[in-house]
């Protein structure tokens, strides 16, 4: 997977990364101070589809989500620019009952991007 | 999933200013978290949590894997080296000395691992026996007495390194460790331990506090 560099329009994992300050959960969320979410936008000419099997996940929510927002673009026959590795954001929080909670959730931060 | 003919959703650049889709990605990746979580919204602390609590918590997600008993976390781990001090020595046996603070040793210091470390220079193509003693003092006297000794192949010339015994454990957290390096066969004056500032020979032990204090107190 490549990186979302200047103003090309080829498939590429753009960064996006939540700070928990910003957002005021810093009082819950003890550990990491941020969530780098990041996702994948870009292009997919019919010659870089191929990579079927992408598992769905919360950033299938995002591109349907984005879908919406979209201005109808070519998609180039039915390949999307999809997240092709992943990995858990490990989090340490207080629950509701102030208990201090260590947990990973599977898939959350995207790693590369590609097309299905 | 794509209907056929149907265009792939998120291909484009959104056409949304910057700032609306900053903030659809921070929706999302809020809503995300707080469903993994199984929270409907973010949790608010009913009662403060001690600061211990959470040292604890930090040094179980930084430290040593989830199990271990609370306690040793208290306890301080550090790494001691020692560099050695040539004592009597001539072309058959090399004496070295290492000597440990005894700040450090008094009371409380548990050496947990310990390590020997020397710089070897030999002739090409050639191996070379050693033998490593351990001397400790003799709990009756003050008198050096042999505790351990260790047999090793050196083939090649650079750093070695021989895992110490529990007698040179004991030995170090005492404060002082005797060496004795003798080479074996006819060959033995090819073998140079190399003493200079580059190369001199040291000792590296693990050392953890608190131990044997603690269990002394109870």
């Amino acid at each position: 997977g490549i990186d979302c560099q200047g103003v090309s329009r080829m498939c590429c994992r753009q960064e996006f990364f939540v700070d928990f300050r910003e957002i005021g959960w810093q009082d819950w969320i003890i550990q990491p101070e941020g969530y780098a979410m990041n996702f994948c936008t870009g292009q997919c000419p019919l010659h870089v589809a191929g990579m079927p099997g992408i598992a769905a996940s919360f950033h299938t929510a995002v591109l349907n989500l984005l879908k919406a927002n979209t201005a109808g673009g070519t998609a180039g026959g039915g390949s999307c620019c999809v997240p092709t590795v992943q990995r858990p954001l490990s989090l340490l929080y207080y629950d509701r009952d102030s208990n201090i909670v260590k947990t990973d959730i599977p898939d959350m931060v995207v790693e590369a991007c590609g097309c299905s | 999933t794509l209907r056929a003919g149907s265009q792939c959703p998120a291909c484009e650049r959104p056409a949304i200013d910057l700032e609306s889709h900053r903030q659809l990605l921070l929706d999302m990746a809020k809503r995300s978290i707080l469903d993994k979580l199984h929270l409907s919204r973010p949790p608010t602390l009913s009662r403060p949590v001690s600061r211990a609590a959470l040292r604890t918590a930090l040094q179980r997600l930084h430290g040593p894997p989830q199990g271990t008993l609370q306690e040793d976390y208290r306890r301080q781990e550090y790494e001691i080296i020692s560099f050695a001090e040539t004592g009597f020595s001539n072309v058959n046996q090399t004496r070295l000395d290492f000597y440990f603070s005894s700040d450090e040793t008094a009371g409380g210091v548990e050496i947990q691992h310990a390590s020997f470390l020397f710089f070897v220079q030999l002739p090409p193509n050639s191996t070379q026996s050693m033998n490593v003693k351990v001397f400790a003092l003799s709990p009756h006297d003050t008198n050096l007495t042999i505790a351990s000794q260790h047999l090793l192949e050196v083939d090649a010339s650079g750093w070695h390194q021989l895992t110490l015994g529990p007698e040179a454990q004991a030995a170090c957290s005492q404060g002082h460790l005797t060496l004795e390096l003798v080479p074996e066969g006819q060959v033995a004056h090819s073998l140079v331990i190399m003493g200079d500032t580059a190369h001199r020979p040291f000792v590296a032990a693990q050392v953890r506090v608190g131990g044997k204090h603690q269990v002394h107190r109870r």
